[in-house]
């Protein structure tokens, strides 16, 4: 564990903390793309199945229970939660997220560490992360005005990646063997996507304005 | 065989 990784963690954690409490305090979830956050639940799913085969360390564990339970819980209120779904913006997050997943499964059949399930599975949640904040980026850009807690919340899961590269590239020149370039790729491109919105949240917190994206 | 590398990371 290196402090790169641990801001990092705790980055991804404050940014699930913040959504919610955005959906808690407001009882809404206008702004949040429901197809996001059911991306990111399959991405943990995905990830973490070797929860209870490997024991990495409590605190491992203990943050794949958080995140795996966090997304679900989420994913449940924004489509049960009579108050939180009628926020919803459904006639805006309309991107179709299927052909996302299928795709990220092709890519993970082909590009794995090892073609075996698990690791074709790892790989797939790995690709499927890369791309999952595309729903949630096209939904701001169409709602134009977006809300301080979901601002917040898009910039911190965005931060989260770029500190795990600061991770990976630490990690390359201080452990022997290390190679995660599957991860890394992928992080490059994730962390890629946020480039225009880091733009605008930047902006807008240089001229302390509302956060706006051109649609 | 080579161990499958471990996935240490979240």
């Amino acid at each position: 564990m290196n402090v790169f990784r641990l801001t990092g963690d705790m980055t991804h954690l404050a940014s699930i903390l913040v959504l919610l409490l955005k959906i808690y305090a407001t009882k809404s979830c206008s702004g949040i793309s429901l197809k996001t956050q059911e991306l990111y639940a399959l991405v943990f799913l995905a990830r973490y199945l070797n929860l209870f085969t490997d024991f990495i360390s409590v605190y491992n564990t203990v943050m794949k229970l958080v995140f795996i339970g966090s997304s679900l819980a989420i994913v449940w209120c924004m489509r049960m939660h009579k108050m939180v779904k009628r926020s919803y913006d459904q006639e805006l997050d309309t991107f179709r997220h299927y052909f996302l997943i299928a795709g990220c499964f092709l890519l993970a059949l082909l590009v794995n560490e090892k073609f075996m399930f698990p690791e074709v599975l790892w790989a797939f949640s790995i690709y499927l992360e890369a791309v999952s904040t595309i729903p949630q980026l096209v939904l701001l850009q169409r709602s134009g005005n977006v809300d301080n807690l979901t601002g917040q919340y898009v910039f911190l899961l965005g931060a989260y990646r770029a500190l795990y590269i600061l991770n990976w590239i630490y990690r390359y020149f201080t452990e022997p063997h290390f190679s995660r370039w599957i991860a890394c790729v992928a992080g490059l491109v994730q962390t890629a996507l946020y480039a225009d919105f880091f733009y605008y949240y930047f902006l807008s917190w240089k001229n302390n304005a509302k956060l706006q994206l051109p649609s | 065989a080579e161990e499958a590398e471990k996935h240490d990371e979240l």
